[in-house]
């Protein structure tokens, strides 16, 4: 049973529930969280994700991991990631060697970006206090927002933002998937808690 | 905020297991 307060641990299962428990196929999703910088400005930061990943691996790995240079360059920034939270720098297995796909790589540099005054995607949804819905890669290719447009280069063909109480969920597919009023639902019941 | 970099850590860590557990799923024979 999941708590109507807000709590890192059950961030984690609501964002799981919500793409598990899906009837579309949704590869990841993540909750900005909002808070306030050292200026008072409101900003949206990473709150906590879940990457489901692709339905068809072949297809993720065959078209989705860009170049060979690119690929090494991801590797070792994984391997770096790794030996940072492990402690150990002898990891061995076929964890670094596997191909780093274009949309793990967009959630792993998701983590590093936030959202200021009402900027990009999430900030939008968040400031208007309404869900931004978009779906076809042309439509993200001509988005204004920056966000939307490098999902598309990283293969994504629907990118959702859905605003809550504190924060905004974000959702990511490489299918092209049209606007449901049962995933806002969804969300509003799991991620409307009290702060 | 301080936190932040305390949920991006945890959330790295768990992408890395999940994709370990993937990895060995796949490249198993008895896997997915």
């Amino acid at each position: 049973p999941l708590t109507p307060h807000f709590n890192q641990e059950t961030l984690q299962q609501r964002l799981q529930a919500l793409i598990e428990g899906a009837r579309e196929s949704w590869t990841y999703a993540i909750f900005w969280q909002s808070s306030y910088d050292y200026s008072g400005a409101s900003v949206l930061g990473w709150g906590d994700g879940y990457y489901k990943g692709e339905e068809d691996k072949t297809k993720a790995k065959s078209k989705n991991s860009g170049s060979i240079s690119e690929q090494q360059h991801r590797k070792k920034v994984l391997r770096e990631l790794n030996s940072l939270i492990s402690g150990s720098t002898t990891i061995t297995d076929e964890q670094v060697d596997e191909e780093v796909t274009d949309t793990e790589w967009f959630f792993l540099v998701s983590m590093t970006q936030s959202f200021v005054n009402g900027g990009g995607l999430p900030g939008q949804a968040f400031f208007n206090g309404s869900p931004v819905w978009v779906a076809g890669s042309d439509r993200l290719a001509g988005s204004p927002c920056e966000r939307a447009r490098q999902g598309q280069v990283f293969g994504l063909q629907t990118l959702v933002c859905i605003p809550s109480a504190n924060g905004v969920v974000e959702l990511g597919s490489t299918e092209m998937i049209f606007q449901s009023l049962d995933l806002m639902n969804k969300v509003r019941y799991l991620f409307n808690f009290n702060s | 905020n301080g936190d932040l970099p305390i949920a991006r850590a945890k959330s790295l860590q768990r992408f890395l297991e999940r994709r370990r557990e993937r990895l060995i799923s796949a490249s198993s024979p008895y896997g997915r």
